[in-house]
């Protein structure tokens, strides 16, 4: 465990709570994708399934059993309480253009050919993605409540902590996992346009809008 | 070991 990989996972609940506060608080989910949040629920729920086969640690089972209970907490909000609010009409990725591919290439790139092992890809590579509805939602109504843009600056931060984490551990471990240090890049390039927009408007004070 | 050892990441 290195600063770079606490912080990342740090800031992995963090962007996990202040959602969940925003929900709560407001009493409202607009403006959030809820078919993301579904696909975060499937990342989380296909790659902590070692929790019934392996122990690490107090630290990685009980952040895991977090991250799975506040993800389901969310959806249920999202999908269930707060129904009435959840804006459906803008939400319309189509996420089996991404489930599907990801599906595939998770049994075609993989460690290892074995159930666990082959979910463990699929939500690695799916977890890359699953910003894209949540994305593509801010883009198609052209803006986005300050409170969303934190949320994705920690869910995007600490990816990219994640990657210097993984270039210390190559270093000083030789520990490197191909599957997710690209899958890694490519997640945290996804957000690169959202942190050009993050510090250059919401940390001035202003709201996120897009140009119509 | 090896296959365990991405695991410990979150």
């Amino acid at each position: 465990m290195n600063i770079f990989r606490l912080t990342g996972d740090l800031s992995h609940l963090a962007a996990i709570i202040i959602l969940l506060l925003k929900i709560w608080k407001t009493r409202s989910c607009a403006g959030i994708s809820g078919k993301s949040q579904l696909l975060f629920a499937l990342v989380f729920t296909t790659r902590y399934l070692d929790l019934f086969t392996s122990f690490i640690s107090l630290y990685n089972t009980s952040m895991k059993l977090i991250y799975v209970a506040c993800s389901y907490a969310t959806v249920y909000l999202i999908y269930m309480k707060f129904k009435a609010t959840y804006d459906g009409n803008h939400d319309t990725f189509r996420v089996e253009f991404l489930v599907v591919p990801v599906g595939g290439l998770s049994f075609l790139v993989n460690h290892d050919f074995s159930p666990l092992e082959i979910l463990w890809t699929f939500s690695i590579y799916l977890e890359s993605v699953a910003i894209l509805p949540q994305l593509f939602m801010i883009s198609k109504t052209g803006e986005a409540e300050t409170i969303t843009t934190h949320y994705l600056f920690f869910l995007g931060l600490y990816r990219a902590l994640y990657l210097i984490n993984w270039i210390w551990r190559y270093y000083f471990e030789g520990f490197f996992d191909l599957i997710a240090v690209v899958a890694g890049v490519v997640q945290t390039i996804l957000y690169c346009d959202f942190f050009y927009l993050y510090v250059t408007k919401v940390l001035k004070g202003k709201k996120l809008s897009l140009p119509a | 070991e090896d296959q365990k050892i991405h695991k410990d990441e979150l």
